[in-house]
């Protein structure tokens, strides 16, 4: 199962966006997907329409069982969602004297053979849950908006990512995806270059800046259900290609 | 001494844009500020081009005084630095066995007559940190942008809110400040009027989306000194007057 954290300390870069669509567009090509929401906010679930009586809190502190806080949320798509009990995970891992940057690693294991996938959406910013998220994939997708402050955020993320890899060599940034790619904006070909001489080969092709991705949450769907051949819809889906040709 | 915190916990909606170019904006008109970086990622100090020996994470934890951390931002205008320090606060916090909650306003209670306004930019997310910042505060401007999960996330930063009012009675969500505003894009009106609604009174007027405000981090300058005239510069300057009217 490749395991895939959709991660940048950065808010607002679109990492629930890209974790949904690219979970979502992993499922429709056959692909048995896992999405894991790490986030206090809970928002994969709503972009997806679907809710559920548990969270990955619960899972975590060992109160329900893993395959039973799954939400079926399209054909060959699980979710395990977020929320605001994620809070008091945090509190319970800062808690732990050792071992507490494993528990959502050893809580989930025994999901371990039914997926092919999973993809696990992150909380902005850079805490207890952030670092249990990443000790639990192998693999990191960045994405990050053509912004100084995006930029910024990437890097000082790659410099926390580096201390981490020590107690977690496999863990690598293996894609790096621009957001809101707008050619009217001169700044956005600027920071795109800076980031082909920063990240040349992870470096995936933008998403670009497109309306129809912040509306398709107001309608629980997908890009590719609430506007098929849309730029959105055929970024993401270019993503998933590419993913799955690195399998 | 009027403390407001600049926060919400979706991520990406301006709230260091919005601190950073409040407290500079109140500096300029004679009022003495004090700017507190409640964010790992610190992104406050870059965004004025200054930077500082110390941070808010060795206050709250009594190694260095109030005072030595400051630095001297603009005339007028003192940081107290964020930065990944914070990681740390959080778990110091987590530990404690109680009052855990009013570690930075005891911290901070030195710097209460030195100053007339004290702005806390906070991280996206909802924890230890966060709850701090709004124990210290009583006043909350919530930046949001004009989209459909920003909206989701301030409906829910409200109910967060409410819950922590009983232990807070003076805290106080006074200014709801709508940001990114392109009246190109159909939907910024329909999510305006959606604000309108349902928070009528402490809706502020728009931020209209500007580009020179994402360009100007990248000088360490204000939206003031980087694009003076520009609809960024007015519309700040514009949040400035209705603030210091409202004493
Ligand atoms: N390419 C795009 N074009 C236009 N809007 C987009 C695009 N990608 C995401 N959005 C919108 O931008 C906002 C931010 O995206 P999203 O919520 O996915 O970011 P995030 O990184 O998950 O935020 P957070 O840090 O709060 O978790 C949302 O309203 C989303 O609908
Ligand atoms: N009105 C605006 N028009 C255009 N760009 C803007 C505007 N306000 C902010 N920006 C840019 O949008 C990005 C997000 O803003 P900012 O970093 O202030 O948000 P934030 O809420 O502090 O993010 P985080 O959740 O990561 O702390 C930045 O690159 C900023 O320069
Ligand atoms: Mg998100
Ligand atoms: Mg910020």
């Amino acid at each position: 199962m490749r395991r895939i954290a959709i991660a940048l300390s950065k808010g607002g870069v679109g990492k629930t966006t890209t974790a949904v669509n690219l979970a979502a567009g992993l499922a429709q090509q056959g692909r048995r997907v896992l999405i894991v929401d790490a986030d206090t906010q809970g928002q994969a679930a709503r972009m997806l329409g679907v809710q559920g009586p548990h969270s990955l809190a619960e899972v975590a502190a060992g109160d329900v069982a893993p395959t039973a806080a799954l939400v079926a949320a399209r054909p060959g798509l699980w979710l395990l969602p977020g929320g605001r009990g994620l809070a008091g995970l945090k509190r319970v891992i800062d808690r732990k004297e050792f071992g507490g940057e494993r528990t959502v690693r050893e809580a989930l294991a025994p999901l371990d053979e039914q997926f092919d996938f999973a993809i696990v959406d992150t909380a902005p910013g850079w805490d207890a849950l952030a670092v249990n998220a990443l000790f639990y994939v192998n693999e990191v997708l960045a994405p990050v908006s053509l912004e100084v402050l995006a930029l910024q955020g990437l890097i000082d993320f790659t410099q926390n990512l580096r201390s981490l890899q020590q107690y977690h060599e496999r863990l690598h940034l293996r894609y790096v995806l621009p957001t809101f790619y707008d050619r009217r904006v001169r700044k956005s070909d600027e920071i795109h270059r800076q980031l082909q001489s920063h990240f040349g080969a992870q470096l995936c092709q933008p998403i670009r800046y497109n309306v129809r991705l912040s509306e398709a949450p107001g309608f629980g769907q997908t890009i590719y259900e609430y506007a098929a051949g849309s730029p959105g819809a055929d970024d993401y889906q270019h993503l998933v290609t590419k993913v799955m040709q690195d399998e």
